[in-house]
């Protein structure tokens, strides 16, 4: 199912940027 | 078009709910009077946005556009600051909310780019995974809004 897959896709490119911000130091910069 | 030009702000008042603020936060015109978007701050980081400056908002604004105002330009400098003293971040490339649309006209593009501007500090601060966490929970029309807005900012920012 094509929208099932986008779906997917949607949800993997949202989990990456709030992964990466999650892993981004805090603050600013040392 | 006029879809878009809320979608923003449409999407961060549902972010700004998860803070339960105490003053009511469903419209645009519910935030016009600073309160919510002001207790907002004070849970993503109470040392610099201190009991202190939060009793400095009026919360007996009613209608009074030029109160509305105030409490409004109050916030936006100590964000403004926030950014730059605790984030070490410039961010003179945003374009500054018109504040004077949203106290007057309850401007939703205006309120956006303010919401925009604390949803900033809220990614950023020292309890950020909390807040992304909750971001992460939330619808997921509601994430991309957010996502592009993160984003959006972060292209503007300068170390």
């Amino acid at each position: 199912d094509p929208n099932m897959k986008a779906g997917a896709a949607n949800e993997g490119v949202l989990a990456n940027f709030f992964n990466s911000l999650l892993s981004k130091k805090t603050g600013a910069p040392g | 078009m006029e879809e878009n030009k809320t979608a923003l702000v449409e999407s961060l008042i549902i972010w700004l709910q998860t803070f339960n603020t105490p003053a009511p936060c469903r419209t645009v015109e519910d935030l016009t009077t600073g309160a919510a978007i002001s207790q907002a701050l004070h849970q993503i980081d109470p040392a610099w946005f201190s009991n202190q400056w939060l009793s400095r908002i009026k919360t007996d604004v009613e209608d009074n556009w030029r109160l509305k105002m105030n409490n409004l330009k109050k916030i936006l400098q100590m964000v403004i600051n926030y950014y730059n003293e605790v984030l070490a971040q410039e961010i003179s490339d945003f374009p500054s909310p018109d504040l004077a649309k949203v106290a007057e006209h309850s401007h939703p593009v205006e309120m956006g780019r303010l919401l925009q501007l604390v949803l900033g500090c809220a990614v950023r601060c020292e309890r950020k995974q909390d807040y992304i966490q909750i971001i992460m929970t939330l619808e997921e029309s509601v994430q991309h809004v957010v996502m592009t807005a993160i984003q959006e900012l972060m292209s503007k920012e300068i170390m």
